[in-house]
């Protein structure tokens, strides 16, 4: 795991976070939900807490849709290629291509050829990686890291390793429920792309 | 662009060759001293994502900057470091990916900074 220079976090007065969703991309409840499971796998490791709040002037982390060049100076680069960005702490932006197929519903479908395009997107999978870098983690060159920076098509990533854990609570120490990496917290399924399931840490 | 699953996705949306960088697939092969139409746009690709510092004009010419980079993006990805754009590193380059950068202020925050695996750590002893 690694850290930004300077190894930025939030304030330890400042563990509960809000998040907020730009008005104009007019998010589904189903969407807003996918986000909620994505924060709740960092909490459940670390002390922090995610709350969803209306008002996306005062949240701590915005989180927006956005196509092309969207005035931060990383313009985005439709289909594929670059699927998101995040910003360190105490930034809080987490920016994602508009022009991506993402894809809510992260379960595979029965005959298992989830993904089987090149072009869909696994939207939980880039959350989960996006908010470590929101937290303060930068990118990891452990493979089955949720920090490891590029997602195949055609997987869906979205249980924290040991190495992600382990750079998170470098940064934040660990929360009191959470007994280990076996702990299995949040439920969730991994596939690569021909749908064999990966077992990871659970 | 919100689906439920990926059945719900229009053929008409799925085109799995209108990638950003699906063009660097014709670089496959090239190697230090050649000049390369299209060497130029994979730099850029290094810069952006902190592997090379300079932000000029690129040329075309497959120069040590670019071997150098390509060195550091296989360690960083686990990949041989032939300082060649050979297949797993051209595979591996137009995967979709973060667009946060993997080198922050020229220190990288992969495998590239860290001390080679076995390389002695300082000990010291209080005396």
């Amino acid at each position: 795991y690694s850290f930004f220079p300077g190894r930025p976090r939030w304030p330890a007065s400042k563990t509960d976070l809000t998040y907020a969703f730009l008005p104009a991309n007019s998010l589904t409840d189903t969407i807003k939900s996918v986000f909620s499971r994505a924060f709740d796998r960092w909490s459940e490791v670390t002390p922090l807490t995610f709350t969803e709040t209306a008002s996306f002037q005062s949240a701590d982390i915005k989180v927006g849709f956005f196509a092309g060049d969207h005035n931060d100076g990383e313009p985005f680069d439709g289909p594929m290629g670059t699927l998101a960005h995040a910003f360190s702490p105490p930034a809080g932006h987490f920016h994602l291509d508009g022009e991506e197929n993402w894809v809510i519903d992260g379960v595979p479908i029965d005959d298992g050829n989830f993904f089987s395009t090149l072009s869909a997107v696994d939207l939980e999978s880039v959350a989960v990686h996006e908010i470590g870098h929101l937290l303060g983690l930068g990118h990891s060159s452990v493979e089955d890291s949720i920090m490891y920076p590029t997602l195949g098509a055609g997987t869906r990533r979205v249980e924290l390793a040991n190495d992600d854990i382990q750079g998170v609570q470098e940064l934040y120490g660990s929360n009191p429920n959470f007994t280990g990496p076996s702990t299995t917290l949040t439920p969730s399924q991994e596939n690569d792309t021909n749908g064999t399931p990966k077992f990871g840490l659970s | 662009h919100f689906f439920p699953n990926i059945s719900s996705i229009p053929p008409s949306l799925l085109k799995p060759n209108a990638t950003a960088w699906a063009a660097f697939q014709k670089l496959l092969g090239c190697h230090s001293g050649q000049k390369v139409d299209g060497l130029a746009k994979i730099k850029k690709y290094f810069h952006y994502f902190g592997y090379v510092n300079s932000s000029g004009n690129f040329t075309d010419d497959f120069d040590d900057i670019l071997e150098y980079a390509i060195k550091t993006y296989q360690q960083n990805f686990n990949l041989n470091t032939t300082g060649v754009l050979d297949g797993p590193t051209i595979q591996h380059i137009i995967k979709p990916r973060c667009g946060n950068a993997d080198i922050v202020n020229g220190t990288s925050t992969m495998n590239s900074g860290k001390p080679p695996a076995g390389t002695p750590t300082m000990h010291t002893v209080a005396h």
